[in-house]
This record gives structure tokens, C-alpha cells and sequence, in this order.
């Protein structure tokens, strides 16, 4: 698991 | 989408329309802080410029839209159109102590060294605090009209939704975005106190008031 920042969310 | 996300989403949106359509058929927007509102603007214009780098899905891009456009409806609405109705007095959070700091961090703190990234998680940042100026103007008149407590319950638990979103993209998609979890956390515990009031006082009929 590896932290992400594709900003999908609102 | 899981449901907690897709219900967060619902919530803020509720937040938003209740907050717009009390303002408009009262033609008044005692109560509110035009600070927090102010904030909640740069916060969804700092956060959606991707609208114009990044298409996710339709449903993405509309609820941005909505977002962005509603948060300067209710600006205007507040500093302009009803701008005499505006508690201004009452509304005395310096608003400098959250953009400077939330500012400062989001240099220091990101996921990326680039404009967009950082503006991104600027609006993190800011958006987990922005409700401040609102709490404060509410414990200092020591009162909220039932449905500004409806707006403030509804923008709460939104975030509150979001933690059980991220809980469950940690566990089934492998997915967490750690300035998104702390920052949504401290949003979420800012709401406490909030949460207790509204819990207690106004869904049981009454008025929400703090004791003097």
C-alpha cells in the first residue's frame, strides 16, 4: 500500500 | 464509489443548497460568516483547478461545478446583494491566523513541489479550518438558528463520511491519501462540540444556544 495523490474525490 | 463517499458528497451538497436557499428566501444572511464563506470559495477554486488539467467522469466535473459556483453565489450574496443583513460585527475571526499557517504547511507538506500540487493541498489544508470563523461567530452570539445548525450539521458530518470513505479504499483498493485523512480528521474534530449540541438540543425541537 503506498499513499497516492491522484484527487478523485471531491 | 463506495456509499460513505457517495453520501459525504450528498451531505456537502445538502450543506451547500440549505445554506443557499436559507439565505435567499429570507432575503437575509444573519447568523452566517461571510469569513468561512470567503474561505469555502478559495478553498473549492484553489482545489478544482484540475477542471481544466484532468477529467475524472461527468459526475466528477458537475459536483465541482456546483461546488465552485454555489460557494461565489453565496460570497455575493453575503457581501453584496443582502450585504446589509450581514453581521459583520459579530463576524471578527482574523482570518490571516488560518490562511497563513494552512499556507506555510502546504509548502512544507505535499505530495508533489508543483503549483497545482500545492494549491491542492492548500485547499486541504484550509478547508479542515474554514468552518472556524462560523463555530466562533456562533459561540459568540451563543446562538444558531435551527436551520444554520442544519447547514453546519450537514457540511460536518460530510467529512465525518469521507473518513469511513477512506477507511474502506484503504481496505478494498489499497488507496490512502495521508494529507487527506489528517486533515479531514481534525476537520471532523472540530465538529465535535457541534455534533454534541446539535445531538441534544436542536434534533430534540429545540433552539441551539449555549449557556451564557
Amino acid at each position: 500500500v503506498v499513499a497516492r495523490s491522484e484527487h478523485d474525490e471531491l | 464509489m463506495n456509499i460513505f463517499r457517495f453520501l459525504g458528497d450528498i451531505s456537502h451538497l445538502s450543506a451547500i443548497i440549505i445554506l443557499l436557499l436559507k439565505i435567499w428566501k429570507s432575503r437575509s444572511c444573519a447568523g452566517i460568516s461571510g469569513k468561512s464563506q470567503l474561505l469555502f470559495a478559495i478553498v473549492f477554486t484553489t482545489r478544482y483547478l484540475d477542471l481544466f488539467t484532468n477529467f475524472i467522469s461527468f459526475y466528477n466535473t458537475s459536483m465541482k461545478v456546483v461546488y465552485v459556483a454555489s460557494s461565489y453565489a453565496t460570497v455575493w450574496m453575503i457581501y453584496s446583494k443582502f450585504k446589509a443583513t450581514y453581521d459583520g460585527n459579530h463576524d471578527t475571526f482574523r482570518v490571516e491566523f488560518l490562511i497563513v499557517p494552512t499556507a506555510i504547511l502546504s509548502f512544507l507538506v505535499n505530495h508533489d513541489f508543483t503549483p497545482l500540487e500545492i494549491l491542492w493541498t492548500f485547499s486541504i489544508y484550509l478547508e479542515s479550518v474554514a468552518i472556524l470563523p462560523q463555530l466562533f461567530m456562533v459561540s459568540k452570539t451563543g446562538e444558531a438558528e435551527t436551520i444554520t445548525s442544519h447547514y453546519l450539521f450537514a457540511l460536518g458530518i460530510y467529512r465525518t463520511l469521507y473518513l469511513f470513505n477512506w477507511i474502506w479504499r484503504y481496505q478494498f483498493e489499497e488507496f490512502f491519501d495521508l494529507i487527506a485523512i489528517v486533515a479531514g480528521l481534525v476537520q471532523t474534530v472540530l465538529y465535535c462540540d457541534f455534533f454534541y449540541l446539535y445531538i441534544t438540543k436542536v434534533l430534540k425541537g429545540k433552539k441551539l444556544s449555549l449557556p451564557a
